[in-house]
């Protein structure tokens, strides 16, 4: 990416470990495009010693220092003419994700003269071991899970997927599954959080040993002008590479030309759905559509733009197949009511250009929120990370917009998703790993979480459910004095309070663990959040153990300092942890008692010691 | 169809590897499915998992699927379903 690292403080400048260039993170997506500028291997070391996965090369697939595994799992169902056995990309998206986490500087990187700057990833030295999981027509459970055991097996040190679908089951979860026996060969696995939106209980990916990872803005965004016949113009968001020839062109309502003879009404061309519009009608015109879509069904009408409205999804930064813009509501009804002012409406949509994002960072409004629907005591998503309006690789082999027809190819796009945030988590989770090799997923985790900073509350009213810990912060994550460690077997006990029996868990764990009498649903999980659902106006009692490692200063004096309204009562025993040495574990006791008159309360503690602020975030909510 | 007997994809999760190579493995798991669905076994078995964890993804009937699920050893027989990149 050519900004979003330079925004969390990621420099080109930043220290880094000589250790960097021998972690390998395992991508498992749509592919990777070798010949990619962003996968060159110049200056990089022979490949580590650890490593010991293959390539599936072929005469139209090579590895080198920089990809240095690459392999595709396909094993159930038919594939698509567009789909090849190969480890190599044709949707573009494997190769985004991929130059997000680890791609190598490029420099005068862009999108047809958007976003220019030199490219790289959050761990540039780092190595990438590719596992082509998503096809065509999305991606199979069957080889989600083999990824996940070649990967673990092949000496990945951290799995990146951004990949999902809706919560479920851990045991019935591949990802669940696969990333918890990564977990247990000490490999951490960052997932996307979802794009079902601000819905509540939508994101996915939930299970305690992952790393779930909203979407939030950076200090750049993308406009696309349109400018009515009228003269007056609007401010939209997409990203439209196409420069108009011709100027104006007449505009339409969706609504005013469905496809009568296909049996549609204005009732779905309005919302221009497939097929919906009368190709006749709006062949070379500009077409004004009540929902944000991917532009699809006007680009195969014919038309020779759209302007969309809708009451969500302003951040939704993505290239269209035809020139694009999408309005709120309010500019939305103003070139609606144009349009039935006039005899003959006409609109120019222009080329669009950069600005500074003035209110950032927040969630994007396509970013699954919380709460947790398998486990509500335990808060996702956990982190966030900037995920809209991203620059990154792109495979010439797929579509600018992603739609079949559109013949623009590039070697760098701008998209927006979950899938974006993801490989940047990934990337710094990849970095504190190259300082601290010895690290355990949970104590990286924990350095992401209680070092991130939770976003403003006006632009991001659903708080912790959003955002989880808060913003990543890479230079902060490095030193975050003290981590909530975990290992496989809190991982069992939290599985034993979840209700699984011991005969299960000896299957899972492959030893004798048995189930002891654990606290609370989520088992006292040492995890550094914490989720609290309730009824309203009911008085609740919680009290929890939390046990701290110190990774900071050897001797260090660590305070309590809560924050909390007046309606929950926080106590923390001892309120002062006292280290005389690193790698020392002081436990402590969290009460948090109250009630609650609304949908949600958020609160929080931070440990200082003068040096490092030690966050937990505490949200109490409704779960009726 | 209505009689139960339409194929799908399940996968059947038996937790930790096992500490056998890995064609012994695979040849375990053959002679599971075979012991529920007979000589289909081998057509039905679409991978094995036996790296990092146990267990294979094989085609199903809704009721072999549960047969399979009684077999000791077994954590979850689960449908296969596509996801999606975010």
């Amino acid at each position: 990416t050519t900004r979003s690292w330079d925004f969390m403080g990621l420099t080109q400048q930043v220290n880094r470990t000589a250790l960097e260039s021998d972690i390998i993170i395992g991508v498992l997506d749509t592919g990777i495009s070798p010949e990619s500028d962003s996968f060159r291997d110049q200056g990089l070391s022979p490949i580590p010693k650890k490593w010991k996965g293959s390539c599936q090369s072929s005469s139209n697939f090579t590895c080198n220092k920089k990809i240095i595994g690459a392999q595709y799992f396909r094993s159930a169902g038919f594939l698509d003419i567009n789909d090849v056995k190969s480890p190599r990309d044709e949707q573009g998206h494997g190769t985004h994700v991929a130059s997000i986490a680890a791609g190598g500087y490029v420099s005068n990187a862009n999108l047809t003269g958007l976003a220019n700057g030199t490219a790289r990833g959050g761990v540039p030295s780092a190595r990438i071991a590719v596992y082509k999981v998503c096809w065509s027509d999305g991606c199979n459970d069957v080889d989600i899970l083999a990824a996940f055991d070649e990967a673990i097996a092949d000496g990945v040190d951290i799995i990146s997927i951004s990949v999902g679908g809706a919560a479920t089951d851990y045991f019935q979860d591949s990802i669940a599954i696969g990333s918890f026996h990564a977990m247990k060969n000490r490999i951490l696995t960052s997932a996307s959080a979802g794009n079902s939106g601000n819905e509540p209980g939508r994101v996915t990916n939930v299970s305690p040993w992952i790393l779930s990872v909203a979407a939030s803005t950076y200090d750049r965004k993308f406009l696309t002008k349109v400018q009515l016949g009228n003269g007056l113009n609007y401010e939209g968001v997409s990203v439209n590479t196409f420069t108009s020839k011709k100027g104006k062109y007449p505009l339409v309502y969706g609504g005013d030309v469905p496809n009568v003879m296909a049996g549609f009404s204005k009732f779905d061309s309005r919302y221009c759905r497939k097929n919906s519009l009368d190709s006749k009608l709006v062949k070379g015109k500009i077409v004004l559509c009540d929902e944000l879509s991917n532009g699809e069904s006007v680009f195969l009408s014919s038309a020779a733009g759209t302007i969309m409205r809708d009451a969500e999804n302003r951040d939704n930064t993505k290239p269209f197949p035809l020139p694009a813009t999408f309005l709120g509501v309010d500019d939305g009804d103003k070139a609606f009511k144009y349009i039935r002012s006039t005899r003959n409406p006409t609109a120019t949509i222009f080329k669009s250009v950069e600005a500074v994002e003035k209110r950032t960072p927040y969630v994007a409004s396509f970013s699954s929120r919380g709460p947790n629907s398998i486990t509500p005591e335990i808060l996702k998503p956990d982190i966030t990370a900037p995920g809209v309006g991203i620059l990154a690789a792109w495979s010439p082999a797929a579509p600018l917009s992603g739609i079949n027809g559109d013949n623009r190819r590039v070697l760098y796009n701008i998209k927006s998703g979950t899938s974006m945030s993801c490989p940047h988590a990934t990337a710094v989770a990849a970095y504190i790993k190259s300082f601290f090799p010895s690290w355990s997923p949970a104590a990286i985790k924990s350095a992401l979480m209680t070092t991130a900073f939770p976003l403003n509350s006006t632009t991001n009213p659903d708080g912790e459910f959003a955002y989880g810990a808060g913003h990543i912060d890479p230079i902060k994550a490095l030193n975050p004095g003290l981590v909530y460690d975990a290992d496989e077997i809190d991982y069992v006990t939290f599985l034993c309070a979840q209700g699984y029996n011991t005969t299960t868990l000896r299957s899972v764990t492959g030893d004798n663990s048995t189930c002891k009498k654990t606290t609370g649903a989520s088992g006292d999980l040492n995890l550094p959040s914490f989720a609290i659902p309730t009824a309203p106006l009911q008085t609740f009692s919680h009290n929890f153990t939390r046990r701290v490692t110190n990774v900071g200063s050897p001797v260090s004096k660590y305070s309590v300092k809560i924050t909390a309204p007046p309606s929950l009562k926080i106590r923390i025993e001892p309120s002062i942890l006292s280290f005389t040495s690193i790698g020392q574990k002081l436990t402590f006791k969290v009460q948090i008692a109250g009630q609650i008159d609304r949908a949600k309360v958020s609160a929080s503690f931070v440990w200082d010691d003068g040096k490092h602020k030690v966050r937990s975030p505490i949200v109490v909510y409704d779960s009726s | 169809s209505h009689h139960g007997n339409t194929h799908k994809t399940y996968i059947v999760y038996m937790g930790d590897p096992l500490k056998v190579d890995h064609a012994s493995a695979s040849s375990l798991h053959r002679t599971m499915l075979h012991g529920v669905i007979g000589s289909k076994a081998s057509t039905s078995l679409l991978y094995s998992y036996r790296k990092s964890f146990n267990g294979f993804a094989a085609k199903l009937t809704e009721e072999e699927k549960h047969r399979v699920a009684k077999l000791e050893g077994v954590v979850s027989v689960f449908p296969n379903r596509k996801l999606q990149v975010h």
